[in-house]
């Protein structure tokens, strides 16, 4: 918008181009782009900073969700689930951090036992932050390190528990079928949990994040949504479609690798950063 | 789907004689629409509907008579052009020991594609070495010692808090020793824009002078593919970039604009998490799955 003085067609290109490349995807983009016409055509926006602020209100709607759970029972089971590589276990990591500085205690269930060195990765986060880990040796069935890990977390008495999965894209039926099978084991195991399942998202990513969001939700049911990786330059504009199309309220991002790299998903400022 | 899209824009002007431009225009839409939701980035993707536009308002879309799959067809081919043209193969030349680098974004696959590569490279005959030049992740070490006994390939003997660039050199020192003719170097993900990280990873380049400097992207990256690929290769002179997480149903046109990019040929595909999972690249069929 930086030194424009008209609200014109050529104004409107620009916005289209600032969208795309925020990665909000043709339909959200051409959807918001269409509601400022309409704001345009009755005359309700003259200038390109009553645009901005119109268009800034559009994207905010689009991205609020409903208010986090409020947290009704001890233990408190959150289940981090997403495709590979975007950040699951070192974001249980800073959730964990986050609750030990609230003065709670979290446990953290290593139930990757595919990927090369995933319990060890997380071993190594839970003595950083201070968070006893539950794991059973490599190729153990994950549906039965959950049960086994919450039955010990259960005698130990902790307020939250964090279950760590491995990568796995959602395309593949079989290990969709074994995330159901950890999510039923853990109901079995504690019914009510897990009274949480966080998808994470990197920001990264383009248009398939909607693959992503519909097929784990479908699975599985989620929660809430901490996007990833915002720290770099891509804007994670796919979050806004993900919201609205899904109704999951996006929770957190993650804005590095370290402990306190974790902020509350902010819209206002969500959308302040696409629009610049 | 495009061809679908694009035979709705041709009905409509079924019996009213020759096509006109601006006819060719809503089909040239329809394909720029299809390219932005295959994730090509916007500027890359208003780029090539200019290269293809003259192909489009020419006579074999004007006078065919499946002007929809007449388009389909140019800009088939004009993307299997732009994604290949160049040798995908390795460069292993000079003498041994020859180094490849793996560079990108954190979480991409290069730890990973480090061992595919290792396997393949040993399933031709080479003796690869595997060398962890991450020591900032939790166990990054040990998972390409994990990766590399799992693929029969010695892993060099890195240790915690050791420099990335002195390991790469001691690395290639052993290997020389050892006989070892390929050192596979596992690099920290981090972001283009951490100047420091990107400056070690350009010392780690005049130090031991990589044959091969490989992007390892996301099949799934968005429109920042731009700046990550321009970043990474302004800094480093990429020799080509590995695109992982194919096996998915992302539409990849990440790719296409990371080629558009760097100018480097796309060298090959992971497919899955096993070590097997490693494709060579084929321009056809990543055109394909970009148009949908
Ligand atoms: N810059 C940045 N890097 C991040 C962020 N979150 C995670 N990472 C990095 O992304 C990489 C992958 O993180 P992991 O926690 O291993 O991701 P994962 O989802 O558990 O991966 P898999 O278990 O293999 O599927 C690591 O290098 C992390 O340090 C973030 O918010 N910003
Ligand atoms: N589905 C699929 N997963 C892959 C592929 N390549 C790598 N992965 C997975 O992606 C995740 C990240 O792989 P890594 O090799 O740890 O990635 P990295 O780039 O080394 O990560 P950092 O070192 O943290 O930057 C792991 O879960 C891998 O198993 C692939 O081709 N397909
Ligand atoms: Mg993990
Ligand atoms: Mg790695």
């Amino acid at each position: 918008f930086a030194g424009r003085k008209e609200v014109d067609a050529a104004l409107l290109d620009e916005l289209e181009e600032l969208l795309i490349t925020a990665d909000l995807g043709v339909d959200t983009t051409l959807h918001l782009i269409q509601a400022l016409k309409e704001k345009l055509k009755r005359r309700e926006l003259g200038e390109v900073a009553r645009l901005k602020a119109a268009l800034k209100e559009e994207m905010v709607a689009l991205a609020k969700g409903p208010p986090p759970k409020e947290i009704t029972s001890r233990p408190w089971v959150v289940l981090l689930v997403g495709v590979n590589g975007v950040g699951k276990t070192t974001t249980i990591a800073k959730l964990a951090h986050q609750d030990r500085q609230q003065g709670l205690t979290p446990l953290l269930i290593a139930a990757d036992t595919f990927r090369a060195a995933a319990v060890e990765q997380l071993e190594i986060w839970g003595q950083r932050v201070g968070a006893p880990v539950i794991k059973q040796k490599s190729g153990a069935d994950p549906a039965a390190v959950v049960f086994d890990g919450l039955a010990a977390a259960l005698a130990r008495g902790v307020d939250k528990i964090y279950i760590d999965t491995a990568g796995r894209l959602h395309t593949k039926v079989n290990l969709m079928e074994e995330l159901k099978k950890i999510h039923r084991t853990a109901a079995k195991k504690l019914p009510g949990a897990p009274h949480e399942i966080l998808l994470i998202l990197d920001a990264t990513t383009g248009q398939n994040a909607l693959n992503q969001a519909r097929l784990f939700q479908e699975a599985v049911g989620v929660t809430g949504i901490i996007l990833t990786k915002l720290d770099g330059t891509a804007k994670g504009g796919m979050a806004l479609a993900v919201a609205h199309e899904t109704g999951i309220p996006l929770r957190y991002i993650g804005v590095g690798e370290s402990l306190e790299d974790l902020r509350p998903f902010d819209a206002e400022a969500f959308a302040a950063a696409i629009l610049g | 789907r495009l061809s679908d899209k694009l035979a709705a824009v041709f009905k409509k002007l079924k019996g009213r004689g020759i096509l006109t431009e601006v006819q060719v225009d809503e089909a040239l839409r329809e394909v720029r629409l299809a390219l932005l939701e295959a994730d090509v980035n916007y500027k890359v993707t208003k780029a090539f509907i200019e290269r293809i536009r003259q192909r489009a308002v020419g006579e074999e879309v004007l006078r065919s008579l499946t002007p929809a799959q007449q388009v389909i067809k140019i800009v088939h081919e004009e993307l299997t052009q732009l994604l290949g043209g160049e040798s995908p193969r390795l460069d292993l030349s000079g003498r041994p020991p020859v180094a490849l680098m793996l560079v990108g974004l954190q979480g991409s696959g290069k730890t990973t594609t480090c061992a595919k590569l290792a396997r393949r490279l040993k399933s031709q005959g080479r003796q690869p070495y595997l060398v962890p030049a991450d020591v900032q992740r939790p166990a990054a070490i040990e998972q390409l010692k994990r990766l590399g006994a799992d693929c029969g390939v010695e892993v060099y003997p890195t240790k915690a808090g050791q420099n990335p660039v002195d390991i790469a050199a001691a690395a290639m020192e052993a290997a020389y020793t050892a006989g070892y003719d390929t050192v596979i170097l596992d690099t920290a993900g981090r972001l283009h824009i951490d100047g420091a990280l990107m400056a070690e990873l350009k010392a780690i380049r005049e130090k031991v002078a990589p044959k091969e400097i490989l992007l390892v992207a996301d099949a799934m990256t968005g429109q920042d593919a731009v700046q990550v690929g321009e970043s990474f290769h302004d800094l480093l002179k990429l020799t080509g970039v590995i695109l992982t997480k194919m096996e998915g149903d992302a539409r990849g046109g990440a790719a296409l604009s990371m080629r558009e990019v760097t100018g480097r040929p796309i060298k090959f595909l992971g497919v899955g998490e096993k070590l097997d999972a490693l494709e060579p690249f084929h321009p056809d069929r990543l055109a394909s799955r970009i148009l949908g």
